[in-house]
């Protein structure tokens, strides 16, 4: 389960 | 950001600019497929909601909203402005064919069941088959114009490039995110045999492609 990480690509 | 991923990005947005300004420049979006251009509409404004919700940098804030910007005024040159040179009879791929099922793959493979993912997993699978109507036109009328063909270069090259962002990012990083990769592939392989032909026809110097 990933975190809430943001994805950091366009 | 590496070398990859930045070279990545600028061929995206070479491609976006190149075919805005085809269409601007020669007031004519013949041979374009206005049902693509409104996928990656599509794909942009469901991937880039996080604008309202969070920052990243500014380089990613701005570069969200050039392709936003320049995907709706591809989308309003081919339906409103140059309507008249929208070559609908061969713009004739089912895109419900495509959109559906996504939405439905999005909804069952996702890393979160919450909106915002749900929406950015749904861009990522329209992204990757998001070609294909442009693919399908140029297959109809046999031929591509030379700008057309550089435009679907940069836009099949950024994400070859993105393939090996990720590459790099796991190998440095031990980041990978398997739903991007997959439909990356996928999306990257759909432009191998225009990439094939792109590459023969050039440097035959003809200038049109005839695709199989």
């Amino acid at each position: 389960e990933r975190s809430e990480e943001r994805h950091d690509e366009l | 950001m590496n070398i990859f991923r930045l070279t990545g990005d600028l061929s995206h947005l070479a491609a976006i600019i190149i075919l805005l300004l085809k269409i601007w420049k020669t007031r004519s979006c013949a041979g374009i497929s206005g049902k693509s251009q409104v996928l990656f509409a599509l794909v942009f404004t469901t991937r880039y909601l996080d604008l309202l919700t969070s920052f990243i940098s500014l380089y990613n804030t701005t570069m969200k909203i050039i392709y936003i910007g320049c995907a709706y005024a591809t989308v309003y040159l081919i339906y409103m402005k140059f309507k008249a040179t929208y070559d609908g009879n061969h713009d004739t791929f089912r895109v419900e064919f495509l959109v559906v099922p996504v939405g439905g793959l999005a909804f069952l493979v996702n890393h979160d069941f919450s909106p915002l993912e749900i929406l950015w997993t749904f861009s990522i699978y329209l992204e990757s088959v998001a070609i294909l109507p442009q693919l399908f036109m140029i297959s109809k009328t046999g031929e591509a114009e030379t700008i057309t063909t550089h435009y679907l270069f940069f836009l099949g090259l950024y994400r070859a490039l993105y393939l090996i962002n990720w590459i790099w990012r796991f190998y440095f990083e031990g980041f990978f995110d398997m739903i991007a990769i997959v439909a990356g592939v996928v999306q990257t392989i759909l432009y191998c045999d225009f990439f094939y032909l792109y590459v023969t026809k050039g440097e035959s110097g003809s200038n049109k492609i005839n695709p199989a």
